[in-house]
């Protein structure tokens, strides 16, 4: 009867079962908020994107939340030990995780931590790379697609100038890189259900 | 529930996070 929500951000992945599912959902809102707080911040500083409009900033957020925080924390997946750390410092093994009924997308999250780390990108790269994701996010409801394409574009340009000047001898990295980006989309997919499902039946 | 980010609250955190911002700049 105990309440799962293993998501590496919640500081109480099991919750008894005597707690509310809404209990159970402010709390674990209260552990991913600050996180949401620090992409947003993030996109502020990206060159360009507090010029659009705050609609279409909204809707990059939007779907684009979940896929930077998948880069920013996929150091959390440890694909050699098969385990996750979470926030609240407690490591979870594989099977213990299974137990709690992750699945699939806990494979595919670390399939995507496991390539993404094999790249072994640079901090400043990666914050390139996690801008990239931000503008490359669902276009729906966008207004200005043609000022989002400009920024995404250039955005694109400087990640494979910065790459490609670092590895001059290895020209499938950059190309490579970009692959991750329909895995993240998938990925954002099938976390949307997952926690819907949770929140229509806990 | 066709809108997970709405659903979610996600919606909302962004909003003020970012209304918050131009508050700060209004001051």
């Amino acid at each position: 009867g105990a309440k799962v929500l293993a998501c590496p951000l919640n500081a109480c992945p099991v919750a008894p079962a005597s707690r509310s599912s809404q209990e159970v959902w402010d709390s674990f809102s209260q552990c991913f908020t600050p996180a949401v707080r620090e992409v947003v911040e993030f996109a502020k500083s990206i060159p360009g994107f507090q010029s659009l409009s705050q609609h279409d900033q909204v809707m990059l957020l939007k779907s684009g939340t979940f896929q930077v925080l998948m880069v920013r924390f996929c150091s959390l997946f440890d694909a050699k030990e098969r385990a996750v750390t979470f926030l609240n410092g407690q490591t979870y093994s594989l099977a213990s995780l299974r137990a709690l009924g992750m699945g699939s997308l806990l494979d595919a999250m670390f399939d995507f931590s496991e390539k993404l780390g094999s790249m072994g990108l640079e901090p400043d790269e990666m914050a390139l790379f996690m801008a990239v994701v931000l503008v490359s996010a669902d276009r729906s409801g966008i207004v200005d697609v043609g000022a989002v394409e400009q920024l995404q574009e250039n955005l694109i340009k400087a990640l494979r100038s910065l790459i490609t000047s670092r590895r001059p001898d290895d020209s499938t990295l950059f190309p490579k890189l970009l692959l991750r980006l329909p895995d993240l989309r998938t990925l954002n997919n099938h976390h949307s259900d997952k926690l819907l499902a949770f929140r229509i039946d806990p | 529930f066709n809108d997970p980010a709405n659903n979610l609250g996600l919606e909302d955190i962004i909003r003020k996070a970012l209304m918050g911002n131009l508050e700060e700049r209004q001051e």
